[in-house]
């Protein structure tokens, strides 16, 4: 018996790209305080916000199976813009989890 | 020299 202990949980969130901007903003990378790419804005409007799951203080692990780990923040959002403007996918697919669980 | 910081680096999309 006993209460469940809390395990941060990663998540994977498809976000359609079914809007003109994904609509977020990230802080952080490789070599600052913030080691991941942290979500700090979600813009109404915007494909993030119309998925719905996407959430300010999720930290992204993985866009679309690569990983952010050890990339520092100009390379990291090279890949989220990348990832935004191909189109070879109508998506992308964000590994988050929840700081501080 | 110290490390470059970044923490204050912000980009939207």
């Amino acid at each position: 018996t006993g209460s469940p202990v809390p395990v941060p949980t990663a998540t994977v969130v498809r976000v359609v790209k079914n809007a003109n901007t994904l609509g977020i903003a990230i802080e952080g990378g490789a070599n600052t305080r913030q080691p991941l790419p942290r979500i700090v804005t979600i813009q109404k409007g915007g494909s993030a916000h119309n998925c719905g799951q996407l959430k300010v203080g999720q930290v992204i692990l993985e866009v679309n199976g690569i990983s952010l780990r050890g990339r520092e923040h100009k390379d990291a959002a090279w890949i989220i813009a990348e990832a935004f403007k191909t189109k070879e996918k109508d998506h992308i697919d964000f590994l988050v989890v929840e700081p501080g669980l | 020299s110290p490390p470059k910081e970044y923490e204050d680096e912000v980009t939207f999309f």
